[in-house]
């Protein structure tokens, strides 16, 4: 692999994208659905978030140009010079351009869509063109199945050394980056899988997962609906890793790879911040599950199989942590997805299971299904 | 290569287009920096290409060095600017 001349990359690792332009030779679908996974191709080796607006300045202007359209490097016609992008930066810097005369398609008949944005999507991050015949970042057209794709060797080689590994972890897998409008609604009456994050907002439930989430009142089962994150919270744009309220402050967080964000009601108030103002370590790059406890005004957050304790009053990360959670929390077994405190119980929710914890006996007191929170 | 002459031209102009769109530094050099154009530079810059792509290094124009040539491909420099 190699890098361009000195080394330049993203300083933050949530990118914006947006496609400004769109080609004739494919649907809007298909195109939305071939960037998606061309980016996914590298989030998936990387601690990076990519996050699609449809208006404004994105950090990766995504656009079908034909020959001369404005930055010194005039498209062919057919064949030949197939797309091109810069190098993160300001301005063009991330910005990958499609050669519109091209016959783009998501098939082989044509030039696969997915196979160049994946690689036009190296330089935008960073990637010079690679010696390396197998690496997706040499030079010449070679189709590559968008399905099953994993990225060659060399290419996670180049790309971790300007951002280094992503952080995966067990039953909580990369995060899918599906364009905002019209999300499909999990279906959870009906899979095995839990809630990304729950918590408590005034006087309701809520449940998030992927770009959906239901609002419920604490006591009440009826009129649960679900509704988009972007409805609600637009700065969130997509999904949430966790979230939690401190009542008495009024206030909640909801929390994105390595952001958060505050909330008075459903109101955002101000810009993200990074969660290392909480005292993580650096290599903490998003958080899994998040509770506050009401009587000891502190906050657990739950990362892979340990979590940590956030002192509320003193604003501070208590020392002697991370624990284990499993070894701390008896009868909570697996991956904690979401936390939340409800009439004294803490709820943990791991996969398909909710277990009620009980914090004076403290153990597991039932478990329920998850799924029946929202009246599956 | 055995090629007939208008081929040969063809081949040439082709060859010199592809160098200077991927193989020429852009806005690189510094006021007053002489740069040597012609067969020299010319030479140097296929056998560039040529190491690229794991080619024979001849700085000549032969037949796996126009195959590379005439694949369609990504418009970002190999020398990258």
């Amino acid at each position: 692999y190699r890098l361009f001349p000195g080394e330049p990359k993203w300083k933050k690792n949530i990118l914006t994208y947006r496609i400004s332009k769109y080609t004739s030779s494919m649907t809007s679908a298909d195109v939305d659905k071939a960037i998606e996974m061309a980016l996914r191709a590298w989030s998936s080796a990387v601690p990076l978030n990519f996050v699609r607006i449809n208006s404004g300045e994105a950090d990766i202007m995504i656009s079908f140009e034909t020959g001369d359209h404005g930055d010194s490097y005039p498209f062919d016609g057919p064949r030949g010079t197939l797309a091109h992008a810069f190098a993160p930066g300001e301005g063009l810097g991330g910005d990958t351009h499609f050669d519109n005369a091209e016959k783009w398609t998501m098939g082989k008949n044509g030039f696969n869509l997915f196979t160049v944005a994946a690689h036009e999507f190296g330089h935008a991050l960073g990637l010079a063109h690679s010696t390396d015949s197998s690496a997706l970042m040499y030079p010449t057209y070679k189709y590559q199945n968008p399905y099953g794709f994993r990225l060659p060797k060399d290419d996670v080689k180049g790309i971790q050394a300007l951002y280094g590994p992503r952080k995966t972890f067990p039953g909580k897998p990369t995060v899918p980056h599906t364009p905002p409008h019209s999300p499909s609604i999990p279906d959870l009456c009906d899979s095995s899988s839990s809630f990304d994050a729950v918590t408590m907002l005034g006087k309701e439930l809520l449940f998030f997962k992927d770009r959906i989430f239901w609002r419920r009142q604490v006591h009440l089962m009826a009129g649960i609906r679900p509704s988009t994150i972007t409805s609600s919270f637009p700065q969130l744009m997509s999904n949430v890793d966790a979230a939690y309220e401190v009542a008495e402050r009024g206030t909640a967080y909801f929390f994105k790879g390595p952001h958060y964000w505050i909330t008075r009601g459903f109101q955002i108030q101000g810009p993200p911040r990074t969660i290392y103002e909480f005292g993580f370590p650096r290599y903490v790059q998003r958080i899994d599950a998040a509770v506050y406890l009401r009587d000891t005004q502190k906050t657990l957050f739950f990362v892979g199989d340990e979590y940590y304790s956030y002192d509320e009053r003193k604003r501070k990360m208590e020392k002697d942590y991370p624990k284990n959670t499993e070894e701390e929390f008896s009868g909570v077994n697996g991956q904690i997805d979401a936390a939340v405190e409800l009439n004294g119980y803490i709820y943990f929710f791991s996969g398909p299971k909710t277990y009620k914890y009980d914090t004076e006996k403290e153990d597991v007191v039932s478990v329920l299904k998850s799924s029946s929170w929202i009246g599956c | 290569f055995a090629a007939t002459p208008r081929t040969s031209r063809n081949n040439y102009h082709l060859l010199q287009a592809y160098l200077v769109k991927y193989y020429t530094k852009k806005g690189g050099h510094q006021i007053g920096e002489v740069v040597a154009r012609g067969s020299n530079s010319m030479v140097k810059k296929i056998k560039e290409l040529q190491a690229f792509f794991g080619l024979r290094v001849t700085g000549k124009l032969d037949q796996s060095t126009m195959d590379v040539i005439k694949r369609p491909r990504c418009g970002v420099p190999d020398v990258a600017n």
